[in-house]
């Protein structure tokens, strides 16, 4: 049975899309059978790994407003064990056509019953926003993985992300866990990392990830040569704390 | 006749609330009677003034929807020509509520319309989303202020917000222009960042803002004191840099 993790945070630019490719492109190196979902209207994960969106036909607005089935619009990528979802822009007005719509905050979660049992792993990665699309998401997944910058301001949105979750929680998904808090960018060289760490580890102690990210520039770098940090760098610090990343969670999902 | 500038970019974590807090400031600095809006619900830009939003009881989100009238919810802050007017974490709510609202769009702009002449410059942080509060804020707009980090998922994002620009401007606002492209968290060092500069000079010319804001750990410090970089410390690259951007921007608006 598959694993669906939600990637969120409604702080943008925090890593997200970063960590949903990159943990998905390890997650396959480790044959483990995964599949991305890009649930942004923007397209990065879709660039990540090198697909043009414009190249393909199905995305998954038209699973989530029920017009094709998951298997229809899932492209395979560079690696044998990872398929990806494309987004679309039409994800923008998402947001305004699921208000009116029959169970509007539950459709993705509904779409990926049939596909659990295809997937050792299924990873969302979520737009920088708390509407529908993140709660689609959160409604759906057994577990959200919160990437936060060493930033202050990053720090302030943290509380409103996890009340969302035990909202969404109490109505829609009452088995949602937290799989961590995963430190991104981080420059041990700057005072305001080390303070941003030491505030969340003290407020949020065992539910913080122990892999920290550090910020490597290579992994910046990667998405304009439309591959995941282990294709582009691997003896890069930034592949190395991916392929950490993924041994836990990993170890998280063995151990149930 | 205040100028209304929209600080907006759906790309995540680019630096708009950096941008709208320390051009507010300098403005302020530079005796302009300045209004700050907070239209983001995350209300960075009220902890980046020191303002506690717990503190308040009004807020954008009750202007939107008629309640109340912008000066009833305008507080005042540390600089005496700078006013804020909070955001609201209800305003996640808003993209939800403002749906099936008349004139959906453009309620920003009709709050504004008594308020222009008491401002010379109105700053509106936007969120990172093409949702209906950037709409409203490209609707209520002059100019719009697109700060873009020199990085490769934000470049990707830039052809996607001018063409909701051209939008806005076909539907509710024929005059709406572009103030500039600003280049954030500029690392002179890195080649990402020299190519991607290079790409936005080379498709955008004209319509990039001479000011580049470099990456300085000084401007993700003083949104924990509650204060604006001129503030915290006018010495720093960050200041130096905003101070610039407001000269820019100031003879802009003198041009005409
Ligand atoms: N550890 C890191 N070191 C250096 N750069 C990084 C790191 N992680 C991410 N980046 C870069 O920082 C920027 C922001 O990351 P990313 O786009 O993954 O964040 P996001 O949360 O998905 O943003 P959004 O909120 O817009 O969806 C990107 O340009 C990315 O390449
Ligand atoms: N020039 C800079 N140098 C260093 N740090 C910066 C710079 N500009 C912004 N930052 C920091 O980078 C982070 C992102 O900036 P900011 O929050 O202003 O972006 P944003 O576009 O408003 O994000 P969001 O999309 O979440 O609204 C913040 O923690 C901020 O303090
Ligand atoms: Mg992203
Ligand atoms: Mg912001």
């Amino acid at each position: 049975m598959g694993k669906v993790v939600s990637v969120s945070n409604q702080k943008g630019g925090v890593g997200k899309t970063t960590t949903a490719v990159n943990l998905a492109a390890c997650l396959a190196a480790a044959e483990r059978k995964t599949l991305l979902i890009d649930f942004d209207p923007q397209g990065n994960a879709c660039s990540g790994l090198g697909v043009q969106r414009n190249g393909v036909e199905g995305h998954i607005y038209q699973v989530i407003i029920g017009n094709k089935a998951l298997s229809e619009v899932t492209v395979s990528t560079e690696m044998p064990w990872l398929e990806l979802i494309p987004s679309t822009i039409d994800l923008i007005g998402a947001e305004i056509e699921l208000v009116n719509m029959e169970g509007r905050e539950t459709r993705l979660k509904e779409a990926l019953r049939p596909a659990r049992e295809n997937y050792d792993f299924i990873i969302v990665d979520c737009p920088p926003s708390l509407g529908l699309l993140t709660l689609n998401s959160l409604a759906a997944a057994d577990t959200v993985l919160i990437p936060i910058q060493c930033e202050y301001y990053a720090l302030e949105g943290l509380s409103m992300l996890l009340r969302t979750i035990q909202q969404v929680r109490r109505s829609f998904n009452p088995d949602l866990a937290i799989e961590g808090i995963l430190l991104t960018m981080h420059d041990g060289r700057t005072l305001l990392s080390q303070q941003v760490v030491r505030e969340i580890q003290v407020h949020f102690g065992e539910r913080v990830l122990r892999t920290v990210i550090p910020r490597n520039v290579r992994l910046g770098e990667a998405p304009s040569f439309g591959k995941p940090i282990i294709l582009y760098d691997v003896r890069s610090s930034g592949a190395e704390a991916y392929l950490n990343l993924t041994r836990e969670v990993i170890s998280n999902a063995e151990r149930g």
